[in-house]
C-alpha cells in the first residue's frame, strides 16, 4: 500500500454514520491525493454538536499541522460553524480531518456527525505567480498545464535545456554528413547565448577528408594569459580522432584548416558569463589523396594525373618488348585503385624485358647470336645450314629479331624459321686430271 | 666399270652400294630419304624383293668396308609402276625409288645428286660421267669405286648398234630401245659400265652451276666395252613427274 498511488477521490465519515457517533471521541484521518493535485474537500452532510467556537466536539481540517478550518453544529444552526456547501480546497494533495466529542451526547436530539467526499483537484503550475525566490517563472517560455503536472516547451529556434525549464537557442547541431555545409554558433552573427553545450558532427563517407574554413568573423571569450589565450569558459573544441582536441577562442580566426580526417567534432561551450560573439565556418570535403606512383622503368602509369585520389585508378602499360611482372610473376594487366585510407590496394608491378626463349633448331644447321643477350626482346639470331652440304632455301642468310609477341620474326615479320636445303650435285672433292 | 679410274674419296659422294641377295648392284642418293636405282635391281623373275633382303650401304669408296657397315634401314621399295620384265628383253622403264627409314645427314662423303627438269635434253657427245662397284676391265669385281667418262650417244647410233647385235646373235633376245633410254659410250669399246653397276648414276654436269645432275640410270647393255656397243642407261628426265609423286605420295 505505501509504494500504490493515492486515490483521486474518497469518502470520509464519521464513526457509524448516520447513527449518532460516540461520545468521547478523539479520531483522525489523514486524506491524501497523487502529487500534482489539490485535495477538495465537499461535505455532504455536517451535524455535530454545537458549541461557541465548537468547544465541546468539533470536526477540525489541517494542513501541515495548519488549521484550516473548525466545524460543529447544523446547517443554518445558531451555534458552531457550518462548512455550508462551500467545498474546501487544500493547499497541497494532502489534508487531514480531527473528530473530538466530548463526554456526552445530548438527547433526545442526537447528532449525527458527518459524511465528506473529497478529491483530487489538478493544480494550474501554469497559472501560478512566479516563485518569490527570484529563480525566475517556471517555465522560462511556453508552460503545458497537464493533469497532475505541468511541462516547458520552447519557441522555434530554441531548445530546452537540460533543466526542463528554460530556453536556450538552439545549437542547430547534429550530424553533417553532406560533402560541404556551413555552421555557426547558435544566434550567430548575434553573441552567443550563455550556457551553451552545442556538438556538431562533421561525418562524411571514408575516404573524404574534412577541411574547415573559419570566416574572419571569429569572436570566442578568452582569458589573456602569458601564453597566449586560455579557453577557460568559452570555447571550441575541435576534436579529431587520434589526435589531440584542440581549443579555439579569441578573437583571431584560425581560417583554413585542414583535418585530415572524415569525421571532426565540434563542441561549442559557454557558461553563464562573458561574452562571445560567435563563430562561422563553411566545411569542404575533398578525397583523400594517395602518393603519386612511382615512374616506372620500361613502362608508364596511365592516366597520368597531377594527383591521385580516393577511387582514382591507374594502370600501368609496359613498353613494347617488356612484360608486367609482380612478386616474381607475370600478369596480364595491372590497376590498382587509391583506397579510402590513402593507400593504392596494390603496390607497382614492374616492367622486365621480354625473352623469345631459346630459338627452335634448325635442322642440319645452327643458329648464331649476333646481338643481345638472353633471348631478350630485340635480340638478333642468325640461322645458318651446315654448308655446304646445306643451304638456306635462296641461299641468304636469314636473320630473326625477338619481336614483342615473343616471337623470333625475319625481317619479312614471319616467325617460321627456315629450313636448311641438301646441296645436290657438289661434291666437296672434284675429280681432276691433267694428263690428255 | 671398264676402262675407268678408282674415285678418289669423297667426288661421288651420291653412290650407293645395293646388296640384293648377295648380288651387288648401284643406286644414288636424291634426297634425305630417298634413294634412286634401277627397278630390275629390286623386281627379280617377276617379283618385288623382300625389303629385309635389300642391303644398302653408303659413305665410303671401299666395298669390303661398306659391306661391314650396318646397312641402312629400308621403309619401302618403289618400282616404276609400268616396269615389266618377266624374261630380261623389255628394261623399259627402269627406274625405281628406295624410301629409307631414317633420313640421312650429309656430309663430304654422302651427298645427294641433283635432278634435271622434265624432259631435259642431253645433247648428243657431251661427257658425263658413270660410277660403280661392278666388273672391271680385267673382269673382276671391283673392291674401289671406279668411274668413267663417257659421252652421249646420239639415239640413231645406239639404236643402229643395238640392230646390230640382234643381227649378230640371232638366237639372243636384245632387248628393246626406246625413248624413255639413252646411250652412252664409245664406239671402239673398253669404256663402259657393266654388271654390278646397274642402278648406278651417269651424271652430266651443268656447266653453269658446276653441280652435276642424275642423268641416267645404268640399266642394261650387250656385253661390256665391247668395240661398237654402248652402255643404255633410262632417261631420268623422263621421269621427274612419276620421282615427285612417288616421293610426295610416300
Amino acid at each position: 500500500l505505501a509504494r500504490s498511488l493515492p486515490a483521486l477521490h474518497g469518502v470520509v465519515q464519521s464513526p457509524q454514520f448516520p447513527q449518532p457517533y460516540p461520545a468521547a471521541l478523539s479520531q483522525q484521518w489523514d486524506l491524501s491525493v497523487p502529487e500534482g493535485y489539490q485535495l477538495q474537500l465537499s461535505f455532504t452532510h455536517l451535524d455535530i454538536e454545537p458549541s461557541a467556537d465548537c468547544y465541546y466536539d468539533s470536526l477540525t481540517v489541517l494542513y501541515d499541522k495548519k488549521v484550516l478550518a473548525k466545524f460543529c453544529g447544523q446547517e443554518n444552526s445558531a451555534d458552531g460553524h457550518h462548512p455550508g456547501n462551500r467545498p474546501l480546497l487544500s493547499p497541497g494533495n494532502r489534508l487531514t480531518l480531527v473528530l473530538q466529542t466530548d463526554d456526552t451526547n445530548p438527547e433526545p436530539h442526537q447528532h449525527l456527525g458527518f459524511s465528506a467526499h473529497y478529491q483530487a483537484k489538478d493544480i494550474d503550475e501554469c497559472s501560478a505567480p512566479d516563485p518569490e525566490d527570484g529563480s525566475g517563472p517556471l517555465c522560462s517560455q511556453l508552460c503545458h498545464n497537464t493533469l497532475g503536472s505541468y511541462m516547458c516547451s520552447c519557441r522555434h529556434g530554441y531548445e530546452l535545456r537540460p533543466d526542463q525549464r528554460t530556453c536556450v537557442l538552439s545549437c542547430g547541431g547534429g550530424i553533417f554528413d553532406e560533402p560541404e555545409g556551413t555552421l555557426s554558433s547558435p544566434g550567430y552573427p548575434d553573441p552567443s547565448p550563455h550556457g551553451l553545450a552545442c556538438q556538431y558532427v562533421i561525418s562524411v563517407e571514408p575516404g573524404f577528408i574534412v577541411n574547415l574554413n573559419f570566416t574572419d568573423s571569429f569572436h570566442i571569450e578568452h582569458i589573456g594569459t602569458q601564453n597566449g589565450p586560455s579557453c577557460l569558459y568559452h570555447w571550441l573544441q575541435v576534436s579529431i580522432p587520434d589526435k589531440e582536441p584542440q581549443k579555439l577562442c579569441g578573437g583571431k580566426s584560425p581560417g583554413l584548416m585542414p583535418t585530415n580526417s572524415y569525421t571532426v567534432q565540434l563542441d561549442y561551450h559557454t557558461d553563464w558569463a562573458g561574452l562571445s560573439q560567435g563563430w562561422s565556418l563553411h566545411y569542404t570535403t575533398q578525397r583523400v589523396q594517395c602518393a603519386s606512383p612511382s615512374s616506372i622503368t620500361n613502362g608508364r602509369v596511365t592516366p597520368n594525373f597531377p594527383q591521385y585520389y580516393y577511387r582514382d585508378y591507374i594502370q600501368v602499360r609496359c613498353d613494347p618488348g617488356y612484360k608486367l611482372m609482380m612478386d616474381g610473376r607475370e600478369i596480364k594487366s595491372y590497376a590498382s585503385m587509391c583506397q579510402k585510407n590513402g593507400q593504392w590496394h596494390l603496390s607497382l608491378p614492374e616492367c622486365h624485358i621480354i625473352d623469345c626463349g631459346e630459338p627452335k633448331a634448325l635442322l642440319n644447321g645452327g643458329v648464331t647470336f649476333i646481338s643481345g643477350s638472353q633471348n631478350q626482346h630485340l635480340s638478333v639470331i642468325q640461322y645458318h645450314c651446315n654448308e655446304p652440304f646445306y643451304s638456306l632455301l635462296g641461299g641468304a642468310t636469314v636473320s630473326y629479331t625477338c619481336a614483342a609477341d615473343r616471337t623470333w620474326r625475319d625481317n619479312l615479320d614471319t616467325p617460321v624459321i627456315p629450313s636448311c636445303i641438301p646441296v645436290c650435285g657438289q661434291p666437296t672433292v672434284y675429280l681432276s686430271g691433267f694428263q690428255r | 666399270i671398264m676402262g675407268g679410274e678408282k674415285a678418289p674419296d669423297k667426288t661421288i659422294p651420291w653412290q650407293v652400294m645395293l646388296s640384293v641377295d648377295g648380288g651387288r648392284a648401284g643406286a644414288m642418293v636424291i634426297g634425305d630419304r630417298w634413294i634412286m636405282t634401277a627397278a630390275h635391281n629390286l623386281v627379280q623373275k617377276g617379283k618385288l624383293v623382300l625389303k629385309e633382303k635389300l642391303r644398302v650401304f653408303m659413305g665410303d669408296n671401299d666395298a669390303e668396308k661398306l659391306a661391314k657397315l650396318t646397312p641402312l634401314g629400308v621403309a619401302s621399295l618403289h618400282p616404276h609402276p609400268e616396269y615389266k620384265n618377266p624374261d630380261n628383253a623389255n628394261y623399259n622403264h627402269d627406274i625405281a625409288l628406295i624410301k629409307l627409314q631414317q633420313p640421312l645427314t650429309f656430309h663430304a662423303a654422302i651427298m645427294p645428286l641433283c635432278l634435271p627438269p622434265e624432259d631435259t635434253i642431253y645433247k648428243t657427245g657431251q661427257i658425263g660421267m658413270v660410277s660403280g662397284f661392278g666388273i672391271k676391265e680385267d673382269d673382276i669385281i671391283a673392291n674401289k669405286l671406279r668411274y668413267i667418262r663417257l659421252p652421249v650417244v646420239d639415239g640413231n647410233k645406239c639404236q643402229a648398234s643395238v640392230n646390230s647385235a640382234k643381227a649378230a646373235m640371232p638366237t639372243e633376245t636384245i632387248p628393246v630401245l626406246t625413248d624413255n633410254m639413252f646411250c652412252a659410250g664409245v664406239p671402239e669399246g673398253g669404256q663402259d659400265s657393266c654388271t654390278g653397276d646397274s642402278g648406278g648414276a651417269y651424271v652430266l654436269m651443268e656447266d653453269s652451276t658446276k653441280r652435276f645432275w642424275a642423268a641416267g640410270i645404268v640399266s642394261w647393255g650387250v656385253g661390256c666395252g665391247q668395240t661398237g656397243r654402248y652402255g643404255v642407261y633410262t632417261r631420268v628426265a623422263k621421269y621427274i613427274s612419276w620421282i615427285n609423286k612417288t616421293m610426295e605420295d610416300n
